[in-house]
């Protein structure tokens, strides 16, 4: 699915900040990958580089077996919207959308027609128990909520990826460990799965564990 | 500090939806009080109307003594910009500013001059271990940054009342109980603390805790 060689991130302040260093990784088809290290390692950067949301100071990725540095912006952006499910660690929902139009978004530009785009995305909402709370705007919704409707978003073009960023951050116990189980649901369904998390509790359970320090990958912990 | 009697929420959509149904909490100087619950079941809402941030539906509402509803908005926001500190769930960072300048405003409200104000506001940045990303803006930074700069940002005024809303909850465990340690330095300080966690382990460190539990404050468990 996914293979990163020697990949370099550099941003470009006064002083350049190295913070990827020479990242290597091999992501086969159907894996269940959790990503942990503390924050400012560069868990995020990494994870938007693998979206093909970023591009990387030097190294070379492949997606799917194409090289992706040949691709145009339009190529990734096709790829982005119809491979990829992607969950921010902010959420980013589109603030004047309801639940319901922030869901069914990337179906709309996968021009999906409105009764079956609203009919996947309720699929979705009830899958992340936020089917009541189908009207309400973003500022109307909790912390909580705000990311379970991001997660849901995630899901609507059945993507054969699935990255997510601390998809359980703002969630109490229960209703962390209830979000995970759709991420193993999904893993066991054949999607390749990629999360970042700080609970240790939730590292334990995926089978594939790296740990990210200063820019390098390092071994992931036992469980 | 806060004394809360009978408190209720509705917010006002089509179907009014009750979100606090008479809530009654006393919260005494020098108070370290964790609140906790499921997603959706009113702590940031609560967090809201005892920072007067909003006002409830009906209940009374006393701090430092004061019944609330007797005080304009003006007499409100002084009252905010001098006692209270507030981290949010969700940041709000000012995106056109620097690390260094978000922390700064709430002084600059305050009219503390420019040399004192900066000095304060690395003091803070450092006690957060943020020092080091003083000049970048809020995009250029990690999840987890971000939400130790909003800590910092909330104790520049040295506030009686600190008010924090899952202020690890984008944290590595290590980051998180150093920054957890924070809060309890400012408890033995003499300021009253209140946070939002979900982290069970963090929860189990607080003196005093309630639970939330559709809109009514129930027994906070066993540590
Ligand atoms: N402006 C609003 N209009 C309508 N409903 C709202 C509004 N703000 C919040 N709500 C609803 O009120 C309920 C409580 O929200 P609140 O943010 O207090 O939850 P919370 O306990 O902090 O949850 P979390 O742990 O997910 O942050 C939620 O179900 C939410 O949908
Ligand atoms: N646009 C940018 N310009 C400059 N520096 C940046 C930029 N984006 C991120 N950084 C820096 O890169 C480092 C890595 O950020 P990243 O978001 O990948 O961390 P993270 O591991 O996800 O942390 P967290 O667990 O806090 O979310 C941080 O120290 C941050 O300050
Ligand atoms: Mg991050
Ligand atoms: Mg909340």
């Amino acid at each position: 699915m996914i293979s990163l060689s020697a990949i370099r991130k550099t941003y470009g302040m006064e002083q350049p900040l190295e913070v990827l260093r020479g990242v290597s990784l091999e992501i086969p088809d159907n894996d269940f990958l959790a990503i942990v290290g503390p924050s400012g390692s560069g868990k995020s950067t990494l994870l938007h580089i693998m979206g093909l949301l970023d591009r990387p100071t030097s190294g070379e990725l492949h997606f799917e077996g194409k090289n992706v540095a040949q691709l145009s912006d339009d190529e990734l952006s096709g790829l982005r919207g119809s491979s990829i499910g992607f969950v921010f660690q902010s959420f980013h929902l589109i603030s004047h959308l309801s639940t319901l139009e922030n869901v069914e978004l990337p179906l709309f530009y996968l021009r999906v027609p409105p009764g079956k785009r609203r009919e996947i995305a309720r699929e979705c909402l009830h899958r992340v128990q936020m089917d009541h709370r189908e009207k309400h705007l973003p500022t109307q919704l909790s912390g909580g909520e705000c990311q379970r409707v991001a997660i849901a978003r995630s899901l609507v073009t059945h993507p054969p990826l699935i990255l997510a960023d601390e998809p359980t951050g703002n969630l109490d116990t229960k209703t962390g460990s209830e979000i995970f189980r759709i991420f193993t649901d999904l893993h066991e369904e054949g999607h390749t799965v990629v999360i970042i998390t700080h609970d240790r509790g939730l590292a334990a359970r995926v089978p594939h564990r790296v740990g990210i320090m200063d820019g390098l990958i390092v071994d992931g912990g036992a469980a």
